[in-house]
């Protein structure tokens, strides 16, 4: 699975999330990926784009729940995909997220995830595993 | 405020021991698309057409299960399946169980602009896809031969898996079987 989220000067948000799925998946099999709120997200909020076992995603609402907890609970894009990835059972899940004022996290559950991100301020980070 | 991008390459079981021919070149792609990114922004494109951009580049690159490079089903094709969504309007797209499409991203998003609907899939998909005149191609396009004799492993092992499990032997594939079936490389 690949994906991106992006936010501008003006805090417009967008996300793109794409897949070839599983190995050796059933015919027919459709995953998180087109699943709107599932595995892709973008409010005025925040951006998601998340990877893993498509099913635990689906059923754990992982991207919608991200911007749900930012907007009904208060929490900072950090605070909320931390619970949304730890939500969902380990192994199964990581995401990328980019709020509307420009903060970025990448958190997983599983052993790696490949990423990257910058910032406008000169912050850029490539990686796979945890830190 | 201001501009940020972030990027991911799929998550999974992801060894820490995996070998440098297969590490670098996706942390190369992933700091070539990074900056493809940044530098969109800078430029000010629209952030829906800077993660567009970003996801094609990605689906182009063999090394990632996307695009060119996609995993194989149990019969051996591709069935890609691709999303996009714009924060501002929550206009989406989605599409799946592609087999020609080299851009499902692009098309995912095509059904957001040009139909009234969020999601088309399978058959439907790519007669859009046609009427579109997005890029087509055979389905042997997507198909690597590290994705063959992934597939073929899994088979032998009668499991599914995640992005990145390594390639193991039947008996280690079956000694690492999780309770849910994946395997965990």
């Amino acid at each position: 699975t690949v994906g991106c989220v992006a936010v501008d000067n003006d805090g417009n948000l967008a996300s793109a999330t794409s897949t070839g799925g599983f190995v050796n998946k059933m015919r027919g099999r459709i995953g998180d990926t087109p699943v709107i709120g599932a595995g892709t997200y973008a409010n005025k909020l925040c951006a998601v784009s998340a990877t893993g076992r498509g099913e635990a995603i689906i059923k754990g609402t992982v991207a919608r729940d991200v911007a749900a907890l930012m907007e009904f609970k208060g929490l900072s894009l950090k605070d909320a995909a931390a619970y949304a990835v730890d939500s969902v059972p380990k192994g199964t899940a990581g995401l990328i997220a980019v709020s509307a004022t420009g903060e970025v996290t990448m958190p997983f559950n599983t052993m790696g995830m490949f990423r990257a991100c910058a910032t406008e301020d000169g912050y850029e980070e490539i990686g796979i595993w945890p830190d | 405020m201001g501009w940020a991008i972030a990027l991911h390459g799929g998550a999974g079981d992801i060894p820490v021991s995996l070998p440098a021919e297969r590490r670098q070149p996706r942390e190369d792609a992933l700091h070539y698309c990074l900056q493809i990114g940044v530098e969109a922004l800078k430029a000010g494109n629209p952030v829906l057409d800077v993660v567009e951009l970003v996801v094609r580049e990605l689906e182009n690159n063999p090394h990632f299960n996307a695009g060119r490079g996609s995993v194989l089903t149990c019969n051996g094709e591709v069935e890609m399946e691709a999303s996009i969504m714009d924060g501002n309007t929550k206009n989406c797209g989605a599409v799946s169980g592609l087999k020609t499409v080299v851009n499902a991203i692009s098309l995912a998003r095509l059904v957001m602009e040009k139909t009234p609907h969020i999601y088309l899939a399978f058959d439907g998909a790519e007669a859009f896809a046609r009427e579109q005149g997005v890029e087509t191609v055979d389905s042997s396009y997507f198909v690597t031969p590290e994705n063959i004799e992934r597939l073929k492993q899994a088979k032998e092992a009668n499991r599914t898996q995640l992005d990145y499990t390594e390639p193991t032997s039947k008996a280690v594939n079956n000694k690492n079987l999780t309770s849910n079936g994946d395997s965990q490389g």
